[in-house]
């Protein structure tokens, strides 16, 4: 999904 | 990576390194929340466990070994090493406020029911609140150290370009979280009130009433 995107955050 | 995320990233990092720094060095942990910071141990805990399974970037590894390392170092000073200056009696809000709501919350709105997507997002809700006990503390002291309101500035700036840092990947990149935006956005919000006076009485000490 798009907000997987978001897993390379801290 | 955007200027916004690293300028963001760096703002937290320092936040930890002066808590710790200043706990070490001073030898006390007065005026200090101990549970403020066994909720952001637990929120890098739930959050970084991605660390056993997948590998982003060296930095990504790195900053988030850092954060746990220094989380836990810093409940151990607090609980421990430095337990005989911990101020237990304004340390006293009460987290399981926070955390079975929080804990549901995160079971019933996620992305995805997995369980390490539900940990993912536990800690998203968890950070959003995890300052209410230390902010708690220092409106029932009335008073923090100088040092302290560095700390939470630090603390409240990172989550801040945080959200511009999700502007940036939406307009540029064409997507966004919204779980992460709207407790981002809970999270600043809880700062401002201390932001207004870290600003406006910035220099000789501080009086709050948050």
């Amino acid at each position: 999904q798009l907000h997987n995107k978001l897993k390379d955050e801290l | 990576m955007n200027i916004f995320r690293l300028i963001g990233d760096l703002s937290h990092l320092a936040a930890i390194i002066i808590l710790l720094l200043k706990i070490w060095k001073s030898r006390s942990c007065a005026g200090i929340s101990g549970k403020s910071q066994i909720l952001f141990a637990i929120v890098f805990t739930t959050r970084y466990l991605d660390l056993l399974t997948s590998f982003i970037s060296l930095y990504n590894t790195c900053m988030k070994v850092i954060y746990i390392g220094c989380a836990y170092a810093t409940v151990y000073l607090i609980y421990m090493k430095f337990r005989a200056t911990y101020d237990g009696n304004h340390d006293s809000f009460r987290v399981e406020f926070l955390v079975v709501p929080v804990g549901g919350l995160a079971v019933l709105i996620n992305h995805d029911f997995s369980f390490l997507e539900i940990l993912w997002t536990f800690s998203i809700y968890l950070e959003s609140v995890a300052i209410l006990p230390q902010l708690f503390m220092i409106s029932k002291t009335g008073e923090a150290e100088t040092i302290t309101t560095h700390y939470l500035f630090c603390l409240g700036l990172y989550r801040a370009l945080y959200l511009f840092n999700w502007i940036w990947r939406f307009y540029f990149e064409g997507f966004f979280d919204m779980i992460a935006i709207v407790a981002g956005v809970v999270q600043t919000v809880l700062y401002c009130d201390f932001f207004y006076l870290y600003v406006t009485k910035d220099g000789k000490g501080y009086r709050f009433s948050i």
